[in-house]
């Protein structure tokens, strides 16, 4: 089973340790140059086994995206590599002898947009990016570094992006609630987004468990704790119960948007 | 005794919070659009009891710093106001009948710039920035919302921006050591640069005190409690004990060099 993440957002955010959280794992990945003049793209594959399934995980960073002083081009390099999968799945699908069942799809099934907690709104180069992939990707935001914001600024900061994502149009995926299975989850879910959350892979003694958290001299943040934050619920969501249709929605939905503005043409 | 505070830093990093927790007051402030198109500076005077000295205490904020998509030219609004209020006390002091024992000084004499505690190390735009100011305002970077990062990501942080501030060429105010009143106090102060700081007029009950803090779910960050942040160094150095030398070497260093080149040309 092939899954492909993009992750989106600024360098020290906390991607990779939101990933590793997410899959329990150390993906090794080697570090970026802190000054590379350019947004570019990084991925890697993993094999892992997730609950009983064998999962090819591959996951694309944004490398520098948002270092730039001119971050008006910001967008273009991770665009072109969204619609650069979609072009060779198509060039393979336009084949007279093709293997679309042994092709290793390398579309990319979600986009998690790691927004800043400033408490405020989003940022301009957060809106700019967001509408450029709108209609290619499935976009999954997230309030990173959720322990940075109280209760009530996350309450008020979830609703101020909202309401921002909607006026500019921005499209988001939103979990289905069409199978009546998972309908009721996933409708309670959608009233969390956009999701925020806390990543480590640290140990904290807490009780007599050990839990992954953060810990300050204040107090421990528990990641897998649903009071501390979402990151219990993205999991769920992400990696559990609608997996399928984010490969699903990417396949009927963005690619098919493509190849007929492609063939069109 | 007129004392003037430029805040430097991204919208929602936490500027107008620190000022009021810096001065113990709720300063009132129109609340900027956030789509401004171009970085502006904001100005407001008020009259303070600091101890027991009456200070006219002006706050000047950058509005919209980095909030541009292309922010190659984010550092030049705020350069040309600091050389419009030296080019100003130039006009005075060139004068035959002049009045400097009144005039009101409106020099910037302490720029506290905001660093993202992204807990890897300066974005380009801190970098392009600080350098711009560096020859013609005493800088004071802080570390903004310093309840984000743990002890040790805080402590290789400290280190990682002291080092690309020095491999640089960025100067920044070092609290003076040669007033032996003062020179242990602030030598010691000065192995906690950049201070790490958390703002907060909120007050939570702790023990049986009233205290300034943030109130999360895991537990509460006491904003003058000195194991949770770099909050009342920041204050002792800046308010306390070194107003003086700031309005001084603003004057004698940074107003000097500008009056010098201004009538070389
Ligand atoms: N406060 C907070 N810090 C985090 C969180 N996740 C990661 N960090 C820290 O942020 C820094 C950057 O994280 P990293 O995952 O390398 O960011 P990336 O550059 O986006 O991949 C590291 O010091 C992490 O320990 C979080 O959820 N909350
Ligand atoms: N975690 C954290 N949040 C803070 C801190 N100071 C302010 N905030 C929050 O950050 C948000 C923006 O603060 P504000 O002072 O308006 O930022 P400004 O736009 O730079 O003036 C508000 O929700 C504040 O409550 C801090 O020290 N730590």
């Amino acid at each position: 089973f092939c899954f492909n993440i993009l992750c989106v957002g600024e360098t020290g955010i906390g991607k990779s340790t939101l990933m590793d959280t997410l899959f329990n794992t150390h993906f090794e990945s080697t570090p970026s140059s802190h000054d590379l003049p350019n947004v570019t793209v990084k991925t890697n594959t993993y094999e892992l086994q997730e609950s009983s399934v064998r999962l090819k995980l591959t996951i694309v960073d944004s490398v520098a995206f948002g270092d730039q002083v001119d971050k008006s081009d910001s967008f273009k390099p991770i665009m072109e590599y969204i619609e650069k999968q979609f072009d060779m799945y198509l060039q393979e699908e336009l084949k007279v002898k093709r293997s679309l069942h042994t092709y290793h799809d390398t579309r990319i099934h979600a986009c998690l947009y790691f927004i800043t907690p400033t408490g405020h709104s989003l940022k301009s180069l957060d809106l700019v990016t967001m509408k450029a992939l709108d209609s290619k990707v499935n976009i999954i935001p997230v309030v990173a570094k959720a322990d940075t914001i109280t209760k009530g600024e996350l309450h008020k900061f979830k609703i101020r992006i909202i309401s921002e994502l909607v006026s500019n149009g921005v499209q988001i995926y939103q979990f289905p609630t069409d199978d009546e299975t998972v309908a009721d989850l996933n409708a309670s879910m959608n009233t969390h987004l956009p999701f925020a959350v806390v990543g480590s892979m640290d140990e904290v003694k807490v009780g007599n468990k050990m839990v992954k958290a953060r810990q300050y001299p204040w107090g421990t943040v528990q990641v897998e704790n649903e009071n501390h934050c979402d990151f219990v619920r993205l999991r769920e969501m992400l990696v559990r119960t609608n997996m399928q249709d984010l490969v699903e929605t990417t396949h009927y939905r963005h690619y098919e948007l493509y190849r007929r503005s492609k063939l069109q043409d």
